[in-house]
């Protein structure tokens, strides 16, 4: 017997599929799965926009929808909380870890990334604003 | 005619969620 997916609340993104290909900001072109911390931190220096900032793991609660989570955020310096919905298989960049997610056996099985176990506590890569005068 | 499909290039911050600026006034 063949069991189906429950339809995805949310389009799964086609870049976190392995061997998907990454510009960063210097133009250099890396696979998804080979990326590492200092490509975001170097891509994020030389952005005009955007700046890095660490986003911590605060709580990871049942989401509305199926497979999906909430997972609250306290980013940055000012611990900023924020609150995001997704696919238990949406990947995060974990400083120093890599990518991480809800549940990796199914991040593996759908996009063949490798995976680590987001928790609570984890320090995620995630992008703000610089601010524009 | 079958064109070659170019491969596709993703920036690097799609893969970054962007999270609400924490600025202040």
């Amino acid at each position: 017997p063949s069991v189906s997916s429950p339809p995805s609340p949310v389009a799964l993104p086609p870049f976190f599929m392995r061997g998907s290909i990454i510009q960063l900001a210097d133009g250099e072109l890396k696979r998804v799965e080979d990326l590492k911390t200092e490509d975001f931190i170097q891509s994020a220096e030389i952005s005009n926009e955007l700046k890095i900032d660490s986003s911590t793991v605060e709580r990871i609660d049942t989401g509305q929808s199926p497979n999906a989570v909430v997972i609250q955020f306290s980013v940055g310096e000012l611990k900023a909380q924020v609150c995001v919905e997704v696919l238990v298989e949406y990947p995060f960049f974990v400083f120093g870890q890599g990518w991480s997610s809800c549940c990796p056996d199914r991040t593996t099985q759908l996009f063949e990334l490798s995976c680590a176990k987001l928790c609570v506590g984890d320090v995620c890569v995630s992008l703000t604003l610089r601010s524009l005068k | 005619n079958v064109e070659p499909r170019s491969v596709p290039v993703f920036p690097w911050h799609s893969l970054v969620p962007f999270l609400a600026p924490t600025q202040s006034d």
